[in-house]
C-alpha cells in the first residue's frame, strides 16, 4: 500500500522551469495520472523531479534535476505541482544515509572532498555510475558505513572522513508535544513508513491538509494535528493505522525563552493557546477539574507531557487547539467546557485620529484599518472591485487611499483594504470625545416580507 | 439553554468546527449570510477551512440520512464594528428555504424593542440538566428596558446592548448557545433583535440576560451583504 509519491516532496503551485540551454533534457510523458508519473520517475535514474500539471491538460514532465539556481528555477504556477525526489532535497539522512543525494562536499572537520572520479590525492576503487550517485565530490555512503555519508578528502594527510550529515530525527527538534514540528521525518519509531496525509489509503482519516492548513500536513512527514503527546503519522501498513514518530526533544532552556513573550493573563488572543490567566471555572460557575487529576474525568493531558501548555492547577487552558481556552469540569455529567467568559484581547491598533458625529465629513490622512492593514486606493479595482468610488460619490473627497465615509456609515470612516480576504473595514480612527450614538425610540408600524415565518406546530417536525 | 423546552426556530443555525462538532449558534439573515458573535472565532482575518453551518434539523447530532439537513461550508468571516462583538459568516452556497429553514427579519435601524415584547432564545447548548441537549431548546423571555436592567447591573449595560427579564427559576443561554438569536415577535413575523453573547453564569435566578442590540448594526449588516 505504499504510494510511489512517498519518494517525493511536493511543492504546491510550483513549477521547475529549466534554463533555455538544457530544456531539451525534459521528458514529456503524456496521459499519465499522478501516481503513474511518480512511479515512472522513481524507476528512472535520470529523473529527479517532475512537474505535474492538471490544467489545461494533464501533463507529466520528468526532470533530471531538483531546484537549484544553476539548472532550473522554481516558478509559481497554480496549475502545476512540483514533486522532487526527497533524497535529492533532504538536508538530513535516514538510517546510515546510503540514499543520501544532497550536495554537501565538506567533511566534519571542514576538509573539501575529493572528486569521486579522481584517484588523487587518494587512490580508490569507486567509479561513478548512473545508479550509485557518486556525483562530483558530494558526500555519499556507497558502502553503508556506520559513520554515514563520507568522502575522500583533498588533504593528503587525511584519506577519508565523515561529513556529519545529521539524522532527520535530530535535524529539527521538537518542543513540548511537537505540534509545531515541520521537519522531514517520514517513518515511525518502529520504522514503518508514513502514509501521505493527502491520501485515504490504506487508512481513511479526517486530517485532510486543506482542512487543516495551520497543521502543515505535508507529504508523509510526521506531524501532530490533534495535540497527541508527540508527532505521529498514519502508516503504510494496513494492519497498523497510526504510530508515533521518534524525534529528538529540544533542550528545555530554548523552550522557556520562546514562550514568555506571548503570554496573556487578562484576555486571550486567537484560540487562547497562550492564555496563562487564573480563571478556573466554567462560564456557568462550575469549578474546573485540576489538570493533574484524572477524576471525575480521565484525560491524556498530563502536565509533565504538555509542559509548554501551562497546565497548572485547574486554570482554563487550550492544550489542543480548540476554539478557546477550556477545562475539564468537576461535575461528572459535563466533561469539558469552553471558558468563553474570558475576554478576547482587543486586537485593534491605536487610533491615529478622531472624527465628529459619524465621520461623514472626515478629511484626515489616516489610511489604515483598525487592524493596521493599508487601505486600497479608491480609484482602483484591485484587490477589491469598488462599488463606492470617486465616480459614484464625487462629493465625498475620495482621494488616494484615505479613510472616508462616503455612505454615511454610522460606525465611522472606512476604506477598502489591500488584504484580499477583507473587502472593507473600519479605520484606526475613533469618535472624538463626547460624541454620542443616538438611538431612535419609536417606529410606527413596520412591514416585514419573506422573513421571520415559521411552523409553530412542533410535533410534526420532531416526529 | 437553561429551562427551555424543545421548539422550532428555523433561522437558528448550528456552527460546526473542523471535527463537525457543534460549538456555537448563529442566525440566518438571508440565504447566504449568518450572524453570530465574535467571541466564538479566533480571528476575522483568516480562512475558515472545515467550518460549516448546519440547518434544517432540530437535532444537535442528526442521523447521516436525515433528508432535511443542510450542511454548508463557511467561506468568509467579517468582523462588525469593534464594540459590536458581531461577525457575519458567508455560506459557500445559498441555503434552501423550506418549512425547516427560513431567514429571520432584521429590525429597522436603531429600533428599540418595547418592553414586554414577546421574545425567545434558541440553541443546542448546555441546559445544566434542565432539558435535553440533543434537540434544539427554545425559551421565552420578555424584554425589559435598559434602565431597569441597569438597576441589576449597576449601569454597565450599554446602549448597543439590550436585556430580557429574569425569572426566579432562572432562564437563559449557556455554553455553546453563544451567537444564537434573540428573536422577537412583530405582528406575525419574528425579528432578530439580539445576539446571545457570553455572560457570567447561565440562567442564574433573578439575573436578566444581556444581548447585543442588532438594530444598532443593521446598516453594517446590510452593507456587508451588499458589498
Amino acid at each position: 500500500y505504499r504510494s510511489p509519491l512517498n519518494d517525493f516532496q511536493r511543492s504546491e503551485g510550483r513549477e521547475l522551469v529549466p534554463t533555455s540551454w538544457n530544456s531539451n533534457l525534459v521528458q514529456m510523458l503524456p496521459n499519465l495520472n499522478l501516481e503513474e508519473c511518480a512511479s515512472r520517475c522513481s524507476q528512472s535514474l535520470d529523473c529527479r523531479a517532475f512537474n505535474y500539471e492538471t490544467r489545461p491538460t494533464v501533463s507529466c514532465k520528468h526532470l533530471p534535476w531538483v531546484a537549484d539556481r544553476s539548472n532550473a528555477e522554481v516558478k509559481r504556477n497554480v496549475n502545476c505541482d512540483l514533486y522532487e525526489k526527497k533524497v535529492y532535497v533532504r538536508q538530513c539522512i535516514v538510517g546510515k544515509g546510503e540514499d543520501y543525494r544532497g550536495k554537501v562536499f565538506t567533511t566534519k572537520s571542514g576538509l573539501t572532498c575529493q572528486q569521486w572520479w579522481s584517484k588523487f590525492p587518494h587512490d580508490h576503487w569507486w567509479t561513478p555510475t548512473a545508479s550509485n550517485g557518486l556525483e562530483l565530490n558530494y558526500c555519499r555512503n556507497p558502502d553503508g558505513d556506520n559513520i554515514g555519508p563520507w568522502c575522500y578528502t583533498t588533504d593528503p594527510e587525511r584519506r577519508y572522513e565523515s561529513c556529519n550529515i545529521p539524522q532527520c530525527k535530530d535535524e529539527v527538534c521538537i518542543t513540548c508535544n511537537g505540534e509545531d514540528y515541520r521537519g522531514q521525518v517520514d517513518h515511525t519509531a518502529s520504522g514503518k513508513e508514513c502514509q501521505r496525509w493527502d491520501q485515504q489509503h490504506p487508512h481513511q482519516h479526517i486530517y485532510q491538509p486543506e482542512k487543516y492548513p495551520d497543521k502543515s500536513l505535508d507529504d508523509n512527514y510526521c506531524r501532530n494535528p490533534d495535540a497527541s503527546p508527540v508527532p505521529w503519522c498514519y502508516t503504510t501498513d494496513p494492519l497498523v493505522e497510526r504510530e508515533n514518530c521518534n524525534i529528538s526533544k529540544c533542550p528545555t532552556v530554548q523552550v522557556e525563552k520562546r514562550q514568555r513573550s506571548s503570554f496573556t493573563t487578562n484576555c486571550f488572543r486567537g484560540r487562547g493557546e497562550d492564555y496563562r490567566g487564573k480563571i478556573n471555572e466554567t462560564l456557568s460557575g462550575i469549578p474546573c477539574q485540576k489538570w493533574n487529576a484524572q477524576y471525575p474525568h480521565e484525560h491524556p493531558f498530563y502536565p509533565n507531557i504538555y509542559e509548554c501548555k501551562g497546565l497548572e492547577e485547574n486554570y482554563c487552558r487550550n492544550p489542543d487547539g480548540s476554539e478557546a481556552p477550556w477545562c475539564f469540569t468537576s461535575v461528572p455529567e459535563m466533561r469539558t467546557a469552553l471558558c468563553l467568559q474570558i475576554k478576547r484581547c482587543a486586537d485593534d491598533i491605536e487610533a491615529e485620529d478622531c472624527y465628529q458625529e459619524n465621520g461623514k465629513n472626515y478629511r484626515g490622512a489616516v489610511r489604515k484599518t483598525r487592524k493596521g492593514v493599508t487601505c486600497q486606493r479608491w480609484n482602483v479595482n484591485t484587490p477589491h472591485r469598488t462599488k463606492i468610488n470617486p465616480l459614484t460619490h464625487p462629493e465625498a473627497n475620495l482621494t488616494e487611499n484615505y479613510c472616508r465615509n462616503p455612505d454615511g456609515d454610522q460606525h465611522g470612516p472606512w476604506c477598502y483594504t489591500t488584504d484580499p480576504k477583507t473587502e472593507f473595514d473600519y479605520c484606526a480612527i475613533k469618535q472624538c470625545a463626547g460624541e454620542k450614538v443616538s438611538l431612535t425610540e419609536q417606529i410606527e408600524r413596520v412591514e416585514f416580507s419573506e422573513c421571520g415565518k415559521r411552523e409553530d406546530r412542533i410535533q410534526s417536525i420532531l416526529r | 439553554i437553561v429551562n427551555g423546552i424543545p421548539g422550532n426556530s428555523p433561522w437558528t443555525v448550528s456552527l460546526r468546527d473542523r471535527k463537525g462538532n457543534h460549538f456555537c449558534g448563529g442566525s440566518l439573515v438571508n440565504s447566504r449570510w449568518v450572524i453570530s458573535t465574535k467571541q466564538c472565532f479566533s480571528s476575522c482575518y483568516v480562512d475558515l477551512p472545515g467550518y460549516s453551518a448546519m440547518l434544517g434539523t432540530l437535532f444537535r447530532d442528526p442521523q447521516e440520512d436525515e433528508p432535511s439537513v443542510q450542511v454548508i461550508p463557511l467561506t468568509k468571516i467579517v468582523c462588525g464594528p469593534s464594540e459590536s462583538q458581531l461577525v457575519m459568516l458567508q455560506l459557500e452556497f445559498p441555503a434552501q428555504f423550506n418549512e425547516r429553514v427560513s431567514q429571520i427579519c432584521l429590525p429597522p435601524e436603531r429600533y428599540i424593542v418595547p418592553e414586554d415584547t414577546e421574545c425567545e432564545i434558541a440553541g443546542w447548548g448546555e441546559t445544566k440538566g434542565t432539558g435535553d441537549e440533543t434537540v434544539l431548546n427554545v425559551a421565552k423571555v420578555p424584554v425589559i428596558s435598559n434602565s431597569r436592567c441597569n438597576q441589576y447591573f449597576r449601569g454597565r449595560v450599554r446602549e448597543n446592548e439590550m436585556c430580557t427579564n429574569a425569572f426566579q427559576g432562572g432562564v437563559g443561554a449557556c455554553e455553546k448557545d453563544y451567537g444564537g438569536p434573540l428573536a422577537c415577535r412583530n405582528s406575525d413575523c419574528w425579528v432578530l433583535e439580539g445576539v446571545i453573547i457570553p455572560m457570567r453564569r447561565c440562567g442564574h435566578p433573578g439575573q436578566p440576560n444581556i444581548f447585543i442590540r442588532v438594530s444598532v448594526y443593521v446598516d453594517w449588516i446590510k452593507k456587508v451583504m451588499e458589498m
